[in-house]
């Protein structure tokens, strides 16, 4: 049996408005340290990953470890009936479940509603641990209103980094420009611009993807870009006490 | 002319 219990069901909705445009149909894994999630975009440019820990649940039990696959759409249409004050929780009951079971509970109402799975051939990729060269920590809605703004010029964005900070870039038809976000260390931590550099980066990548990563920015006040030259760069949003949300997106790289 | 790479050409097949 798999039982996991959101004590703020509005974290899950979000989760999932986050990702419902990256991704179609996913394998949601459970396991005794929680739940994950990892898909591609059917471009294959983009993965999501996502990762909530046993911990951060009201209530977590999973006797075995089960894939569930699930139709981000149909999931919308049944998380349509909870309200975002509700706590939700997940259930399945058999070995095999055709099912998943939702529990929406408020204050004056307990509603429950099956969304039928799918078995999904999806490829799992593995995706190494490493050691990214420059770490810059901003403000989310500061990073959304950047993509939204150079993605008007042009349908890349350059990404440079320094020890002095980070900058975005752009050179379109129209003209060109870039922005430069400066460190500083506020006492307000959302506002907080952090840069670790062992050694400059500077990439190029499709801004229309960020503008959908940017959907997850309710999830967090602050995001965490990862970066290597020539590879992947990862934009993370910590989902507090319960894991985090990644998104990584392939670069354009030089032929 | 920079190309756009793909997720697979970086990250292994499980």
């Amino acid at each position: 049996m798999f039982e996991a219990k959101f004590e703020d069901g509005g974290l899950f909705k979000k989760i999932v408005e986050a990702i419902k445009e990256l991704v179609k149909n996913v394998n949601l894994e459970a396991n005794g340290t929680g739940i994950s999630l990892q898909a591609m975009d059917t471009s294959h440019v983009a993965l999501v990953a996502l990762q909530l820990n046993e911990k951060g649940f009201k209530k977590y039990r999973c006797e075995k470890s089960l894939t569930m696959g699930l139709s981000i759409e149909n999931l919308q249409k049944i998380l349509k009936c909870s309200g975002n004050d509700d706590q939700i929780t997940l259930r399945t009951q058999d070995e095999e479940p055709t099912t998943l079971s939702f529990t929406f509970e408020s204050k004056n109402r307990i509603s429950e509603f099956q969304l039928n799975l799918m078995s999904l051939d999806q490829e799992q990729l593995g995706v190494p641990d490493t050691e990214y060269s420059s770490v810059v920590r901003m403000p989310s809605n500061e990073f959304t209103k950047i993509c939204r703004e150079l993605g008007n010029i042009n349908e890349a964005i350059g990404i440079e980094t320094s020890k002095e900070g980070i900058k975005f870039y752009v050179k379109g038809d129209i003209g060109e420009g870039q922005v430069s976000v400066k460190i500083n260390d506020t006492e307000k931590p959302e506002e907080r611009v952090e840069c670790e550099v062992d050694e400059p980066v500077n990439l190029s990548f499709a801004v229309r993807y960020f503008n959908l990563f940017n959907k997850a920015s309710a999830l967090s006040s602050q995001v965490i870009l990862s970066m290597s030259q020539d590879q992947p760069l990862v934009i993370e949003y910590i989902i507090e006490e319960m894991g985090s949300l990644k998104l990584y997106l392939a670069p354009k790289i030089n032929d | 002319l920079k190309t756009q790479q793909s997720i697979p050409n970086f990250f292994t097949d499980m």
